[in-house]
């Protein structure tokens, strides 16, 4: 539809609009047309779409050491957790893309994967934040650090250091407040709460997680690239895939910024979280 | 930024008499290209692009103003007037429990919306305005609206173990009992896939018959937002939108996306987390702010 060239065949040109459509953007797009354009040989929709999905996963970051498509993956977390480390989430990301409910599937997730797991509640800001990850605390059956609402979310997470450590925890979960990437001022207070991480529990392996809504367009780019520039982005949640959304700004981001998606969320029952499968997903993507 | 891509276009254009296509090719091009990568949707790019072209086309060139600057203006045009009148219209009526339903997406905003939006009718009709916590879903939910709505000094109506529905309809009752003029409905973020919840949607309106039925959806929203606002328009017949989360820098085409398919004006934008943090929308800013 928009690249004007002539010479494009019709399954081209579906693909163009496939991509667009699933908000993998104009750049990213039109990257992974030329590049399709350059090694199809064929027209037989079959060998093109293969070759899409090689060109978009050698584009994305797949193999980190963290990530699921590892031959290791969350395995290597599990390892070190095994080994007796803590392995600290810290959970963040723009308003209402799904922290809170994730934190509560992540810690079902590794419960039963026989992790002793602790959860800090150090969204201190919004009303009922405390009391909603507290209800999947309890679901999870898993306890829970918290303090009341107005206090400082750096308490909350020095506190849960200290009780990681004593209670000797394989696994720690932060949750955090919403925050827009643009506003200077909790952004500040995201880094300044990976500094008391990165103090207190220096022997710990942190993994920094961002959420990014499955719905969400272009504007995401500069979320993730202002959440990495503050706090280090480890790992990407791609939330909410159950909706009509295709999530491709996820894709995106891991091609332009080389982080990896390691979670996605799919609904909002406490097992609606899966590892992140990037051939699953091409599949239902380009299905 | 699209201003810099234009002087360029109009550097290789001199003295042609009117609009047509080849002396606004390239200006076409740009505008899709800028459109898309505001977020509004592809084909509704396409579409509004392809009728402001048809409309400019064979315009007169207007004096000491080159075709591509005026074929933007043109563009400019037609996304104001896409985007309605303006917002900030309510159907409140002097008589009787005016009910405004708020819908949309998981964690668009709904509940901080409720909040908002009583404010307003307060403040600017007048009238008494009962929050009803319409969510028995989400964790908590209406303890939030609990919390936010008593802080800000509103009276929250709560009904545990009963459906929405139900909740809605007793809550009107309670509206009339104590004399409220308005009652705003805040329900779970539901998607539009989802039959079993537009159902539930569906069930509410039919008890309480709302004067106005409210999309929130995040200024963010990508490629889908024509999805939603057609699912939700479809089953419910929306009366407005209200975009939340604009004080974000996103650029907003899902505006544009959602007003284009369902032919409803954006009526309000949420520009914080706070109750106050609440405008009525006003199409040219954000017109400029996609097209910039
Ligand atoms: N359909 C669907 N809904 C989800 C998913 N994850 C979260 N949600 C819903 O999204 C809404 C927001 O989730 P939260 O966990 O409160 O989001 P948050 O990021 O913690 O929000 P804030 O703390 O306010 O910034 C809730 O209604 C959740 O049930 C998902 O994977 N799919
Ligand atoms: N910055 C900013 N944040 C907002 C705005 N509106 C809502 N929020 C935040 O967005 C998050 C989600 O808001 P909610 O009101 O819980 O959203 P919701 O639609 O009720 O969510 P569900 O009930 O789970 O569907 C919260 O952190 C709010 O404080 C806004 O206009 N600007
Ligand atoms: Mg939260
Ligand atoms: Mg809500």
């Amino acid at each position: 539809i928009f690249t004007g060239k002539k010479e494009s065949t019709q399954v081209l040109s579906d693909i163009e609009e496939i991509l667009i459509a699933s908000d993998f953007g104009i750049d990213f797009t039109q990257q992974i047309i030329e590049q399709l354009s350059k090694r199809v040989v064929s027209s037989n929709p079959d060998e093109v779409i293969s070759e899409l999905k090689n060109i978009i996963k050698e584009k994305m970051v797949i193999d980190s050491e963290i990530s699921s498509n590892h031959p290791d993956s969350s395995h290597d977390l599990s390892r070190e957790m095994n080994q007796g480390s803590i392995v600290a989430y810290l959970m963040f990301g723009v308003n209402g893309t799904g922290k809170t409910t994730t934190c509560g599937k992540l810690a079902y997730k590794l419960k039963n994967e026989g992790k002793k797991t602790l959860i800090a509640a150090a969204d201190t800001h919004r009303d009922a934040a405390v009391e909603q990850l507290a209800i999947w605390s309890k679901r999870a059956n898993v306890p829970i650090i918290s303090q009341y609402q107005g206090s400082d979310p750096g308490a909350v997470v020095y506190d849960a250091c200290d009780s990681a450590r004593a209670r000797s925890v394989d696994a720690l979960i932060v949750d955090t407040a919403g925050r827009l990437h643009n506003k200077e001022r909790l952004m500040e207070e995201l880094k300044k709460i990976v500094r008391i991480l990165d103090k207190k529990l220096p022997e710990a392996k942190l993994v920094k997680l961002l959420t990014v809504d499955a719905t969400t367009g272009q504007n995401a780019i500069a979320q993730a690239t202002q959440f990495n520039e503050y706090a280090g982005v480890d790992g990407i949640v791609l939330t909410k895939l159950d909706s009509s959304a295709k999530g491709g700004i996820a894709c995106t981001i891991s091609g332009l910024l080389k982080i990896p998606i390691l979670y996605s969320g799919t609904g909002e029952g406490i097992e609606d979280l899966a590892d992140f499968d990037v051939d699953e997903y091409l599949d239902i993507l380009l299905s | 930024a699209l201003s810099e891509r234009l002087s360029g276009v109009l550097k290789k254009i001199r003295g042609w008499g009117s609009l047509n296509e080849s002396n606004i090719k390239d200006g076409i091009r740009d505008i899709k290209l800028a459109l898309l990568e505001a977020d509004v949707n592809y084909k509704v790019v396409k579409e509004f692009v392809d009728d402001v072209t048809k409309e400019a086309m064979g315009e007169k060139v207007l004096k000491s103003i080159k075709p591509a600057q005026q074929f933007t203006k043109a563009v400019y045009d037609g996304l104001v007037r896409i985007l309605g009148v303006g917002g900030g219209e309510l159907s409140i009526k002097s008589g009787g429990i005016s009910v405004l339903m708020l819908v949309g997406l998981q964690g668009s905003g709904k509940t901080t919306t409720c909040v908002k939006l009583a404010r307003w009718v307060e403040k600017n009709y007048n009238k008494k305005t009962l929050l009803v916590a319409a969510d028995p879903y989400r964790p908590a939910a209406m303890e939030q609206l609990d919390l936010l709505g008593s802080k800000n000094g509103f009276t929250v109506f709560k009904k545990e173990k009963m459906k929405p529905p139900d909740i809605c309809r007793e809550a009107l009752e309670y509206a009339k009992e104590k004399s409220f003029g308005a009652a705003v409905l805040d329900t779970a973020g539901r998607l539009e896939i989802d039959e079993q919840m537009m159902d539930e949607l569906t069930r509410i309106k039919d008890k309480v018959d709302p004067h106005e039925i409210l999309l929130v959806a995040d200024a963010a929203t990508g490629q889908v937002a024509v999805k939603v606002a057609q699912g939700f328009n479809e089953r419910l017949g929306i009366t407005g939108i209200i975009l939340s989360r604009m004080d974000s820098d996103a650029r907003g085409g899902a505006a544009l996306s959602m007003a284009y398919i369902t032919g409803k004006a954006i009526s309000f934008i949420g520009t914080g987390e706070k109750v106050d943090d609440f405008e009525k929308f006003y199409p040219d800013r954000i017109a400029s702010r996609i097209l910039d």
